[in-house]
């Protein structure tokens, strides 16, 4: 699975998520991917995508879940995706990327590594596989 | 308030992935986020750098989506992809494509030029042409390397997802013909035990193990916690 997760300048957010899918899936399986508010979400206030095990994910709703936490309880984007993926997420079964409107990125996993890199105008940078 | 961007290209990466692959991925990595990054600098707008950037991943093999995607149990590929813009709340998906070179892109259409938000398999496929998206080979997306994944899974008679198995005498593949498994090491209830073991998991009483550092022969109905790319195969378990 890959994914991207954007703010731009004017605080817009976007999310795109793209798979192949489990190795070995049964045909006409769906996974989290293509779900919105599961494997991709974003809105006014931040954009999420998310890799792994698709039928956990999609359990969690895992990328609305990150939105709604910031949006109804007022938690930081780490706040609500370290919540998501702690809290809420079967544990070795994935993780995710995030931005906020404000500028913000984050992100994380339950799984021994995730393919992930991160810029921001401010300067924070990251290429990363493990913990 | 400035631009911020992330890339991914999966999680649940297998362990023992050799350094050269890892850097491989790493590379793919830092060459999308240049790309977003100068995209961002040039104000274009989030939904189009999303875009471009899992384009980009999707046409490089390295990772699990486009060209490089996992193959179903049928040795299919069957492709799927989303976006969402938060600004417009609009949005868009496609399921079980096998000819899309570009999923992601079709997801697009579909939020941009379709009254729908979701598109599945046939319907998916037809819109594709209809829109005149790239078509190509279902062989461009499948390579030999995930054939081989393909076969591991099936011989480990399970589902993974989203990391590479590198070529391991720890893998554990078809028995032989006395029904036994390849030689791999194996732990039963956490020690080092035989280099066999019998094809229901259950240890040969004729084998011998190491326990507390004492060689003893294997009790009966011993079971035998397998290895995978040398960590225990209950790390793979969930997929």
């Amino acid at each position: 699975t890959v994914g991207c997760v954007v703010v731009d300048s004017e605080g817009h957010c976007a999310s795109a998520t793209s798979t192949g899918g489990l190795i070995n899936k049964m045909s006409g399986r769906i996974g989290d991917s293509p779900i919105i508010g599961a494997g991709t979400y974003a809105n006014g206030v931040c954009a999420v995508s998310a890799t792994g095990e698709g039928e956990a994910i999609i359990r969690a709703t895992v990328a609305r879940d990150v939105a709604a936490l910031m949006e109804y309880k007022g938690l930081s984007l780490q706040e609500s995706v370290d919540f998501v993926i702690n809290k809420r997420l079967e544990d070795g079964k994935g993780g995710l990327i995030a931005v906020s409107s404000n500028g913000e990125v984050a992100a994380g996993f339950n799984t021994l590594g995730m393919f992930r890199a991160c810029a921001t105008e401010e300067g924070y940078f990251e290429v990363g596989i493990w913990q | 308030m400035g631009w911020a961007i992330a890339v991914h290209g999966g999680a649940g990466v297998d362990p023992s992935l050799p350094m050269e692959r890892q850097q491989e991925a790493k590379d793919l990595l830092l060459h999308c986020l240049n790309l977003g990054v100068s995209a961002l600098k040039a104000s274009v707008p989030a939904i189009d750098v999303v875009e471009l950037l899992v384009r980009e991943l999707e046409t490089n093999p390295v990772f699990n989506s486009g060209r490089g995607s996992a193959l179903s149990t049928k040795g299919t590929v069957e492709m799927e992809a989303s976006i969402m813009d938060g600004f417009r709340n609009k949005c868009g998906a496609v399921s079980g494509l096998s000819t899309v070179k570009n999923p992601i892109s079709l997801a697009r259409l579909v939020m941009e030029k379709s009254p729908h938000v979701y598109l599945a398999f046939n319907g998916a496929e037809e819109f594709a042409r209809e829109q005149g998206v790239e078509i190509v080979d279902t062989n461009y997306f499948i390579t030999a390397e995930n054939k081989e994944r393909l076969e591991q899974a099936k011989s480990a008679n399970s589902i993974q997802f989203d990391y590479r198995l590198p070529e391991s005498e720890n893998a554990v593949g078809k028995p032989n013909e006395n029904g036994l498994l390849p030689t791999i090491k194996i732990h039963a209830n956490g020690i080092v035990a035989a280099d066999k073991v019998l094809q229901n998991g259950l240890l040969s009483e004729k084998e011998s193990c190491i326990e507390n550092g004492e060689k003893m022969p294997c009790r009966k109905g011993m079971l035998a916690e397998f290895q995978m790319n040398g960590v225990p195969i209950s790390i793979y378990e969930p997929e």
